[in-house]
This record gives structure tokens, C-alpha cells and sequence, in this order.
């Protein structure tokens, strides 16, 4: 499923 | 992965490293806020409630842990711990953490990206805790600032490391102008508002920081 870009940041 | 955002995450780290230094090594946390260290533990443990769910990358997990066990660690220190928590000064530690808390829950309710995610399957639930904790971690110094002002003589490693913790947003507002030049459609208002606060609540000790360090004097801020 698709992931929320912003959540690849800590 | 840029840079500034690399910067950011190391710089992040350090601050974390000082605090555990200091109060592993001198077993004191003199001048800390408990009330502060406990706001991020519930910042980290709010923002990645994903942690293994959503895997991203051995550096992405492996900082998260750190934060995580670090945060935790510090605040069982300064609570449990029986020589270090005799350095605690709560009576300068007044700050109350709800007054914090509660507005950053309700105006994560009513303030958050899922409704320009509506395709993503991340539950509510999590988007409602993420954006909790970027608007907590803004505020989440505040208590660490008003103690520093009651402090007269705030020592070296406490100054260093707020310098630090307030440098790591600085360099992610970097990070996120990089992004928008380099990544079409990346666009986060909540992300973006709230890290630029965060950085400014960090103005005026930025300013007597560099101050104390240009004239070579001890770190004071004004009553």
C-alpha cells in the first residue's frame, strides 16, 4: 500500500 | 537523503549524546528539564508508533530505536535513578506538560494531512498520532527554556545541547526547502509550519548563545 511520503523522515 | 538532512539527523543525535554523556558520566542532571525530556519521549513514541509497520531503511530503524531507547533512558535516569535524580531541581521544573499536550492532541484532530491522503492506508489513528507529535515537538522545549532562564549559571554541556536539539530543526527547514526544489509535489504545511516554530521558540538562546561564545562569557538568559 501506498505510504505517506512525508514518513520517510525520523 | 540530502545533506542538510543527514546534518540534521547527526545533530539530532549529538544533542542526545551530550545529555546521555552528561548524565551518565558526571551522574548529574543539574539545569535539565524532566519535563521536557519526558515531552519528547512521548513526541518519538507517538511518531513512530510505525517503527514495524512501515519499514524504510536500516538507517531510518535504526535512528528511530536510538531516539527511542535514549529518550526513555534519560527520563528513567533523572526519575529512578538514585544519584542522578538527586541533581534534579523540580522546583524550577514548573512547567506544566498538559497545557502543551492538550492543545497539540486537539489541533491534531482538526489539523492533519489525511485528508489530502485519502488514498494512503495509514489509519487515522497513526496520522492523527504523527501530526500529534510534530506539533508537541515544537513546543516541547519550552519547559527546558523557562528552567534555563530561572538557572543562573547554566553549565557548558546543558547550553551545548540545546544549541544542538534547536540546530537539528534549522537544518531540516534546510532539508525541506532542498526537497521542494528537488522533489515535485513535495509539499507539507504542517511539517514545515511546525518546524519553523520549533526553531524560533529557539531565537532568543541562538542569539545569547552566540553572544556567550563571541565574548567568551558564561551562557546567560535574561530573567
Amino acid at each position: 500500500p501506498l505510504r505517506q511520503p512525508m514518513h520517510d523522515e525520523l | 537523503m540530502n545533506i542538510f538532512r543527514l546534518a540534521g539527523d547527526m545533530t539530532h543525535l549529538l544533542s542526545v549524546l551530550v545529555l546521555l554523556l552528561k548524565i551518565h558520566t558526571i551522574k548529574s542532571c543539574a539545569g535539565i528539564s524532566l519535563k521536557t525530556q519526558e515531552l519528547y519521549a512521548v513526541v518519538f513514541a507517538t511518531r513512530y508508533l510505525d517503527i514495524f509497520t512501515s519499514y524504510i531503511s536500516p538507517y531510518n530503524t535504526m535512528m528511530k530505536l536510538i531516539f527511542l531507547g535514549s529518550s526513555f533512558s534519560i527520563v528513567w535516569y533523572m526519575r529512578y535513578h538514585k544519584i542522578v535524580r538527586r541533581s534534579y531541581d523540580k522546583d524550577q521544573d514548573t512547567f506544566r506538560p498538559y497545557i502543551l499536550m492538550l492543545p497539540c492532541l486537539i489541533l491534531a484532530l482538526l489539523i492533519n494531512e489525511k485528508f489530502t491522503f485519502k488514498e494512503i492506508s495509514t489509519s487515522f489513528f497513526l496520522f492523527v498520532m504523527w501530526t500529534f507529535s510534530l506539533y508537541l515537538e515544537a513546543v516541547a522545549i519550552l519547559p527546558q527554556l523557562v528552567m534555563l532562564q530561572r538557572t543562573r549559571n547554566i553549565d557548558n554541556l546543558t547550553g551545548q545541547y540545546v544549541f544542538l536539539l534547536g540546530a537539528y530543526r534549522a537544518l531540516y527547514i534546510l532539508n525541506w526547502i532542498y526537497r521542494y526544489f528537488t522533489e515535485e509535489h513535495f509539499v507539507h504545511w504542517i511539517t514545515w509550519i511546525s518546524g519553523l516554530v520549533q526553531t524560533l521558540l529557539y531565537a532568543d538562546f541562538f542569539y545569547y548563545y552566540f553572544q556567550s561564545w563571541k565574548n567568551n562569557v558564561k551562557l546567560q538568559l535574561p530573567a
